[in-house]
């Protein structure tokens, strides 16, 4: 076990740097919620305006949803996939079995970050950490402000690797992939994509 | 509990989008093991903003299919990623059931062995239990057992490192090996990155699942999570 203990998975499998879509920005920030004072909040907006951004999500087919689940899942029927153009995301509390006021505090959450970017539900909103209490509303309030007011948004690498960190919670490294691929028309599009999840891991989203 | 996005510059319609990563799940953040638990809150969402100025795809483009596999073998990366992480994980294991009558049966004899604790401590402990392999196919929960003959079942360890013999034979036609090398036995389970393959021999079907295996430290990081 000493030999596969000593792996260093952070030097294995997080990137040193990467390629990314046009037309995205990410932003994080340690808002307060996760005690150690580590990044904990992070959104991801699309700058692009050329045309309306089309979105779609997998859930958890857990009975108990969690309240961002609940408001993502009616914001994207709502709006049949079209017009999303921001994600936030809260680690260190899962804003989960939090009743009615877990709904209303995330609604409050994505309807700061949209008049933040001026226009109405165009936010998603996903929260991890622990189930059964209170979203840190003040301070996440906070950290969104901050994000905004201090333009934190970045397109280059650490931005990316950054946000990726902000989402974590056990998690022993961050999950950021970037890939460029090419159309047979020559047009080259660019995947990113960033995941955190380390335990309470067996998926069946539909 | 299983948090991503995976966003793109490409333009693709709402409707063609929704199945592209429906696709993409249930080939890859779908068929991931930790600890068999469940989350409230797992997410993946995709958001493709249109940037590149190329015709927006749809479900007829010529290119839709093209981009539904590169979505799918990305968010099999990204899956991936979050099994090798696993929480003081030691093992990276892709579990593989081949020749199975249906793909379905298949998912669920995968999953099963995935789930399975003593499956995964014995991957741990780096012991080639070729019985509770078998014990974990022979409670999965088919809806019937057309997939499974007791007198066709293979079950092997498979060597990732390019090392011979790659192949590790545990079970031939439902018949234990009972004098399997140790010694390549402990070779392969010392590897970071092994695969346990399944042939049923029932059909052509075949289905992938990733798993890890359980270590002291997973107890240790979740036996004090919420204080």
């Amino acid at each position: 076990q000493q030999a596969s203990k000593s792996v260093d998975k952070y030097a294995l499998y997080v990137p040193k740097n990467g390629v990314f879509p046009r037309g995205f920005q990410v932003g994080s920030t340690a808002s307060g919620v996760k005690k150690n004072g580590n990044l904990d909040l992070g959104i991801i907006r699309n700058t692009n305006t050329s045309r309306p951004a089309a979105a779609a999500a997998v859930f958890t087919t857990n009975k108990f949803k969690a309240a961002p689940v609940v408001v993502s899942k009616q914001i994207l029927e709502d709006k049949n996939g079209t017009g999303i153009n921001a994600i936030v995301i809260n680690s260190g509390c899962a804003n989960s079995v939090t009743g009615e006021v877990g709904i209303e505090d995330a609604k409050k959450l994505i309807s700061h970050v949209d008049s933040k970017l001026g226009t109405s539900m165009s936010t998603l909103p996903m929260s991890t950490g622990v189930i059964g209490q209170r979203l840190h509303v003040n301070k996440i309030s906070k950290g969104i402000d901050e994000i905004f007011d201090n333009n934190k948004f970045g397109s280059d690498f650490q931005s990316w690797l950054d946000m990726a960190k902000s989402i974590c919670t056990t998690d022993t490294f961050p999950k950021l992939v970037t890939s460029r691929f090419s159309l047979p028309n020559g047009e080259k599009y660019t995947l990113t994509g960033i995941a955190k999840g380390a335990g309470m891991i067996c998926p069946n989203m539909a | 509990t299983l948090l991503g996005f995976i966003v793109t510059d490409l333009p693709i319609k709402s409707s063609a989008l929704k199945s592209i990563l429906t696709h993409a799940t249930n080939r890859s953040f779908n068929c991931i093991s930790v600890d068999g638990d469940m989350s409230t809150n797992d997410t993946i969402c995709m958001i493709a903003n249109g940037a590149v100025e190329t015709k927006e795809i749809d479900e007829t483009s010529q290119e839709y299919v093209q981009v539904q596999n590169q979505v799918t073998e990305f968010a099999q990366q990204l899956a991936q990623l979050v099994v090798r992480d696993g929480e003081g994980s030691t093992k990276f294991v892709t579990v593989k059931v081949q020749n199975s009558l249906t793909f379905e049966d298949a998912k669920i004899i995968a999953e099963s062995i995935s789930n399975s604790l003593l499956v995964k401590t014995a991957l741990y402990g780096q012991d080639a239990n070729w019985g509770r392999i078998l014990c974990a196919i022979g409670y999965a929960k088919l809806d019937n057992l057309k997939s499974l003959n007791v007198d066709k079942i293979n079950v092997s360890f498979i060597a990732t490192d390019g090392s011979e013999p790659k192949e590790l034979k545990l079970v031939v036609n439902g018949v234990p090996q009972l004098e399997i090398d140790e010694a390549r036995a402990s070779e392969i389970l010392n590897l970071n990155d092994l695969e346990i393959s399944v042939d049923l021999g029932t059909g052509t079907e075949e289905a992938q699942f990733w798993t890890c295996d359980i270590s002291h430290e997973y107890v240790t990081i979740n036996g004090d999570y919420r204080t």
